[in-house]
């Protein structure tokens, strides 16, 4: 386990007062490899370790703590610092229906998301509405007709070819019958696929007062800082939802993910049924990441 | 130790496979030669010879046929890695008798997307209700196999996390039925395994391995800007080999896997 790794790398150099220098780098090697193998990006690790290393040098050893656990405490703490430290929300819009939008690449889990999220919005007394903007998958849009069936759900079925034309009249809809929000699940897509960035570029042009939601799958590696950043790029972020948690992946996705674009992780998924949906909280997740 | 690097270039090296999502102890055991003897020629050199060989021990890249119809093809793998989808981009490139199995009963719209590519390439697809017990289904499809004398029996099951052991024991049982049937039993188990997976991808397919005999690894999304460093670890710590890549959403989008396209994409 993390600790007895640390504190057998310092056994031998046992003792209070200030953690010395190479108590400090080699507590970080390990914290690196910990760190690379929950998926966190390389240049996020290399970040991340010289800012622990910068806080860690010369600092006090609490009574009560190991050197290993010492270092341990602030990594703890700059994860959870990273990950924007507390627990954030997504907020609805007073007046007028919210648009919500997923977006992500393919297989991460957004219409199965925008069933939890339409399920986790009415549980708290709101009136959400789905909409499938995905024209492209096979049974993409029957799958999240069904699931707002079998939960019970407002479904908006489509009226155009081109999801540009059914937007506006949706909202309208939605504004006529005060449903908020109004869940909007896309077509997976690559984040080097121009034309397919372009079109949730357009999604948001078309409704500037929509949040725009990237869902990604936990079990992601590398890859998920330059997807994030890609995204980010054509869409402004408004949160991220990390997929399949329930799983033993760390999920060091995320904090590429937020490193890169700044954005909030405010969900996470925890299984393939509609309520296996929670809210994301840092602290936990810090303690997933070092294992 | 990752990080450990004397060279630029084996620091560069190092950092390659790491970005690509090469299993850490993979890395560990290429990169560790190279620090050691660098007085053999350009570790690039060295590493790709490697990374090949690798890839060459774990066998050959050709799909199975049995000598007695039909022959069955399971597709498997976590969830939203691609098994539909390669399922019938592989049936694409047969042009042969191909039935499907529908046994993925669970997830909302399975059995409508596998109807779907079952229209479009104007193929039988067997199945039963949702929420149905889909070793009846694989069952079933087996006798239909049979009784028409089509050549292949493909079955697509529901994807899982391979924490799951309800799951994955439902999975064996699936398998069993096919194996029950003497000159039936599933030439080939093909896991579907997303190329953009983490340090968690070995884990996975290793768990997939204990429950059935995988055959053969489907790397999927190659089309993305990941390099797939996951298979790496897979072939050469399961010896499991990568047959197939997927390399986009529409029916030719699947080639056969090539060592050479791959490690040329993992290095750079
Ligand atoms: N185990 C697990 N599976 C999940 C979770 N969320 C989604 N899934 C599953 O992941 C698979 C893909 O989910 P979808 O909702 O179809 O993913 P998608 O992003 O809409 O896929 P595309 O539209 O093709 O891009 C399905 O099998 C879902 O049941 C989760 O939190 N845990
Ligand atoms: N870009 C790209 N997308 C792919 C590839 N293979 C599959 N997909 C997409 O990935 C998504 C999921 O594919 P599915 O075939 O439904 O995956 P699955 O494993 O059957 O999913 P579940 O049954 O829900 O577990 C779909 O949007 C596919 O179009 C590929 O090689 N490249
Ligand atoms: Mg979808
Ligand atoms: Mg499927």
């Amino acid at each position: 386990r993390l600790t007895e790794k640390l504190n057998s790398a310092f056994k031998k150099l046992r003792g209070r007062g200030k953690l010395s220098e190479e108590q400090v780098k080699d507590g970080l090697k390990e914290i690196r490899r910990i760190l690379l193998a929950a998926d966190v990006h390389y240049s996020v690790v290399k970040k991340f370790v010289k800012r622990v290393e910068n806080k860690a040098i010369g600092e006090e050893v609490l009574k009560s703590l190991t050197p290993g656990e010492q270092i341990i405490k602030i990594v703890r703490e700059e994860l959870q610092e990273l990950l924007g430290g507390q627990r954030e929300e997504l907020g609805l819009h007073q007046h007028g229906p919210t648009p919500i939008i997923l977006v992500g690449l393919q297989g991460t889990g957004k219409t199965t998301t925008a069933g939890k999220l339409a399920l986790h919005y009415r549980e708290q007394k709101k009136t959400p509405i789905l909409y499938s903007a995905d024209y492209r998958r096979p049974a993409a849009r029957e799958q999240l007709r069904q699931l707002a069936e079998e939960n019970q759900l407002e479904f908006y079925p489509e009226q155009y070819e081109d999801p540009r034309d059914d937007l506006p009249e949706l909202v309208e809809y939605a504004e006529n019958k005060s449903l908020n929000p109004v869940i909007i699940d896309t077509a997976g897509r690559l984040n080097i696929d121009q034309p397919m960035l372009e079109e949730i570029g357009d999604f948001q042009r078309l409704l500037p007062e929509s949040r725009v939601l990237l869902v990604i799958d936990g079990m992601m590696g590398q890859e998920a800082l330059q997807v994030a950043e890609d995204f980010a790029g054509v869409v402004q972020l408004d949160g991220l939802i990390l997929t399949k948690m329930e799983g033993d992946a760390r999920g060091g996705a995320a904090i590429s993910a937020r490193e890169v674009t700044g954005v909030p992780v405010l969900y996470i998924g925890t299984g393939e049924k509609a309520a296996d949906f929670q809210p994301f909280h840092p602290e936990r997740m810090a303690s997933r990441i070092l294992g | 130790v990752p990080g450990l690097g004397g060279d630029f270039s084996i620091e560069r090296l190092e950092a390659a496979l790491l970005s690509s999502d090469v299993g850490l102890e993979t890395v560990e055991k290429l990169i560790q030669p190279l620090e050691s003897g660098q007085d053999k020629g350009d570790p690039g050199e060295h590493l790709r010879k490697q990374i090949i060989e690798i890839f060459h021990r774990a066998g050959p890249v050709t799909l199975q046929i049995s000598d007695s119809s039909p022959t069955v093809y399971f597709f498997v793998g976590v969830n939203g890695s691609g098994k539909t989808t390669s399922m019938a981009k592989l049936a694409h490139n047969f042009d042969k008798q191909i039935i499907f199995a529908a046994a993925d009963t669970f997830r909302a719209a399975a059995i409508e997307q596998l109807k779907k590519w079952g229209e479009r390439l104007d193929l039988p697809v067997i199945s039963h209700q949702k929420g149905g017990d889909p070793t009846a289904v694989v069952y079933d499809a087996l006798e239909a196999a049979v009784h028409r004398q089509a050549d292949f029996l493909f079955v697509d099951t529901a994807g899982r996390l391979h924490t799951r052991r309800d799951l994955m024991e439902q999975l064996e049982k699936m398998y069993r039925v096919t194996v029950g049937q003497k000159s039936n039993e599933p030439t080939e188990s093909l896991l579907v395994l997303d190329a953009s997976t983490g340090q968690n991808g070995l884990q996975q397919v290793r768990t997939f391995a204990e429950k059935l005999p995988v055959t053969g690894i489907i790397l999927s999304k190659l089309d993305s800007t990941a390099r797939g460093g996951v298979a790496l670890s897979v072939v050469d710590e399961l010896g499991i080999p990568v047959k197939l890549v997927g390399t986009g959403e529409t029916l030719d989008d699947l080639a056969p896997f090539s060592p050479e396209i791959y490690c040329d994409a993992l290095l750079g």
